[in-house]
């Protein structure tokens, strides 16, 4: 017998995704929340505003398992979600987790360095997506991202 | 079928 809709929101799913309780990554979660983000109109822009919350954790499981959702669907979700992460609203909130003004000084480390990874990773997958370089460039002027 | 709502709104990049 199929499995009834599904109609888990994208919060419940984010919310299983990166539950600091999980051993390991729920890549069925994760999975379903990527589907779930395409599949929705507004999709991308809520997917983007869930993450960003999650990534910026003070729980660092909680945060690296938000990073390993958002490394996934950037892989697999597609254009919409592409341009939305590509977006300084977003990329401002990646910001905020590595740079001392804001949250950097308390953000765990493993968290900061998984986010200057996935973002480098994105200007070398993502060139079209220009705003992503402009970030990180702006990261490595303030000696961020290490030289 | 599906509305495709695109907006292109953005914000600046925080320094």
């Amino acid at each position: 017998m199929a499995a009834p809709p599904d109609e888990e929101s994208l919060e419940s799913r984010i919310n299983k995704a990166t539950n600091p309780l999980n051993r390991e990554i729920d890549w069925d979660n994760v999975k379903a929340f990527c589907e779930l983000l395409s599949n929705e109109p507004e999709g991308p822009q809520l997917a983007t505003r869930l993450l960003a919350h999650k990534i910026q954790s003070p729980q660092e499981w909680e945060a690296m398992q938000a990073l390993t959702v958002l490394e996934t669907c950037m892989k697999n979700c597609g254009k919409r979600f592409h341009s939305e992460v590509g977006k300084f609203r977003f990329l401002n909130e990646l910001i905020k987790v590595v740079s001392p003004k804001y949250l950097g000084s308390r953000a765990p480390e493993a968290v900061k360095k998984k986010v200057l990874e996935v973002m480098y990773s994105w200007t070398v997958s993502l060139p079209e997506e220009t705003k992503i370089s402009d970030a990180y460039q702006m990261l490595k002027k303030q000696g961020i991202v290490k030289q | 079928s599906k509305i495709q709502y695109h907006d292109d709104s953005d914000e600046d990049l925080l320094e």
